[in-house]
């Protein structure tokens, strides 16, 4: 889904 | 982590090379947007700020580090160290029309209501926009050197293969962030009328020179 989570993409 | 996401790692960090390399072996900066640079090192600040609260990979924090690693000896070099060759005379886009509406935007439109939170929005808004001073001085120009045509190429590849990567990402995984989604395909589209001349042109052994 689309919400704040751990970035970890660049 | 798929194909695509890591080429469009490598295409991101080959263009930020690419231009290291062109304006040290150079000693020139000429053609090159000193604002595009600055605001690519705000990008990058602003958004890898999680190096500090959040673990994620070995390769996450080395790409993390060497990106903003170049990204502030650019601007260095070009601010000034190789001042002198320096076009600011071309490079008269106002970036407050960019900074001013991202950060807006950022307040309003993002994942959750946190300073880490908003400032990763910021820098997926401004980094969406902020080649624009670039494409600007090669439109006031009319030209761009080749191996600055192949530095855009590679920065507007590297978003596109982020594109399919969240695709792949949304099929395999079910994951999508929608933020980062609109705002790469606006970066995308920002890219297209650039890779039109690159292919026509550049790619025929032709400087990118735009019709007068």
């Amino acid at each position: 889904g689309s919400e704040s989570k751990p970035k970890d993409e660049l | 982590m798929n194909l695509f996401r890591f080429l469009g790692d490598l295409s991101h960090l080959l263009a930020i090379i690419l231009l290291l390399l062109k304006i040290w072996k150079s000693r020139s900066c000429a053609g090159i947007s000193g604002k595009s640079q600055v605001l690519f090192a705000v990008v990058f600040t602003a958004r890898y700020l999680d190096l500090f609260t959040n673990y994620i990979s070995l390769y996450n924090t080395c790409m993390k580090v060497v990106y903003i690693a170049c990204s502030f000896t650019t601007v260095w070099l070009i601010y000034s160290k190789f001042k002198a060759t320096y076009d600011g005379n071309h490079d008269t886009f106002r970036v407050e029309f960019l900074v001013v509406p991202t950060a807006i935007l950022a307040f309003l439109v993002n994942h959750d209501f946190t300073p880490l939170e908003i400032l990763w929005t910021f820098s997926i808004y401004l980094e969406s926009v902020a080649i624009l001073p670039q494409l600007f001085m090669v439109s006031k120009t009319g030209e761009a050197e080749t191996i600055t045509s192949h530095y855009l190429f590679a920065l507007g590849v590297y978003r596109t293969l982020y594109l399919f990567n969240w695709i792949w990402r949304y099929h395999f995984e079910g994951f999508f962030d929608l933020i980062a989604i609109v705002a790469g395909l606006v970066q995308t589209v920002l890219y297209c009328d650039f890779f039109y001349l690159y292919i026509t042109k550049v790619l025929k052994g032709k400087k990118l020179s735009l019709p007068a």
